[in-house]
């Protein structure tokens, strides 16, 4: 995961963020 | 175009002529927007950014997406999956969460989670790039300029595209490509959703930035 491009970063943090947030409010 | 820098681009996407038009946080909001305030319920948005490989054929490559998830969340849960598939997504999100959040940090309750087909099948798209000529879904939509919309589960496991295919095993009922600007757009729903006019409206409006 080293070479992980900035775009994918990005896109994963909000992902796993939301993820978060969903796994809360369940 | 923008400069080759080895150390952020994936393997053979070394151009990409969008980029500077294109900011990942509107990219993202602009997604959300796309399903969020749709009638229809989207599990998920992408927008594959169109770029070159060295010999300069064209290239769709992620650009940003969109995770809503499913309102039934039963309907996107391990249909698929075993106990060993299952631990190894979670093993893998785990790592891309200390990835993200940094190995030091505190473990994180929502990674233990169980990680649905959908969301794994969003998650592996990010590894994803299509040649444009190559006959996906994606690509064709492209290529021909025109919207691809397939709904139901024996079109999309007969499509012929590779992408739908796994889209279809891993619970999509209904998937869509909508060209824009530099890429195009793509929606999946474990919901078989009809083709409407409002959306590609919708997509118009929203990504092509020129």
């Amino acid at each position: 995961y080293v070479a992980f491009p900035q775009a994918r970063k990005a896109s994963l943090a909000s992902f796993l963020e939301k993820r978060k947030q969903r796994a809360m409010n369940a | 175009a923008s400069t080759a820098d080895p150390t952020k681009t994936h393997h053979h996407m070394i151009s990409s002529t969008s980029s500077q038009l294109f900011n990942q946080e509107t990219l993202q909001q602009r997604l959300q927007q796309l399903i969020e305030g749709a009638r229809e319920s989207w599990t998920y948005a992408i927008f594959w950014q169109s770029s070159y490989d060295y010999s300069g054929a064209s290239l769709l490559g992620w650009g940003d997406g969109y995770y809503k998830g499913d309102a039934d969340k039963a309907k996107s849960k391990l249909k698929t999956a075993s106990a060993a598939e299952q631990e190894h997504r979670k093993k893998v999100l785990r790592e891309l969460n200390s990835l993200i959040s940094g190995s030091a940090s505190a473990p994180d309750d929502a990674v233990d989670e169980e990680v649905t087909d959908t969301e794994w099948f969003f998650l592996v798209s990010m590894t994803q790039s299509f040649f444009v000529n190559s006959g996906g879904l994606p690509g064709q939509a492209f290529f021909s300029n025109s919207p691809v919309w397939v709904c139901g589960p024996e079109r999309l496991a007969n499509s012929g595209c590779e992408r739908a295919r796994q889209g279809h095993v891993f619970g999509l009922q209904t998937m869509v490509c909508i060209p824009s600007a530099n890429g195009v757009v793509e929606l999946g729903s474990t919901e078989v959703i009809a083709q409407s006019s409002d959306l590609m409206n919708k997509v118009r409006f929203l990504f092509n930035f020129n």
